[in-house]
């Protein structure tokens, strides 16, 4: 069999994905939940609400798509280019990606098509709180 | 069978740092 190095396995249909809870579950079978369930339990990572706000074709990478995302509470803007079958984890609807055809080609993933709006799952590094400043009295 | 983690399955998206 010829290895597919740009599909990473892990989108295929029928892969085993671990929940920090220890739970085993199918790829196509997670939850919102199940991604905010493990952010609450494992420490360091945090889960943040992207929203998407452009899709457009990549200008540097002929072939990519680049997606421009508002991250988290401070709707920080972070654009990223991925291929078109590249599936994100939409709140509240699931699987989703700018070619829906390609990714069930290429990994037998049901999707949504993913539209400006929509609101991916990321995740982020959980902030280190610094110790907090004593108040000295004045 | 190969195990992935699940914070492989989402975008790991670090706000950029203006300043």
């Amino acid at each position: 069999p010829v290895p597919a190095p740009c599909n990473p396995s892990h989108f295929m249909k029928g892969a085993i994905i671990q929940l920090a809870t220890g739970e085993l579950k199918r790829v196509e079978d997670l939850q919102t939940q199940d991604f905010v369930r493990s952010a609450e339990v494992s420490g360091g990572l945090k889960i943040d609400s992207s929203m998407v706000v452009d899709i457009r074709a990549s200008q540097q990478r002929p072939g990519l798509v680049s997606l421009h995302f508002n991250v988290g509470e401070q709707q920080s803007k972070v654009t990223i280019d991925v291929p078109p079958e590249h599936p994100f984890f939409v709140f509240g609807q699931g699987w989703s990606s700018c070619s829906p055809e390609r990714t069930a080609q290429l990994y037998g993933l049901a999707c949504h098509h993913l539209q400006v709006g929509d609101v991916c799952v990321s995740i982020t590094l959980q902030q280190q709180l610094q110790p907090q400043q004593q108040k000295q009295p004045q | 069978v190969p195990v992935f983690p699940w914070h492989s399955l989402v975008p790991f998206l670090a706000p950029t740092q203006s300043d």
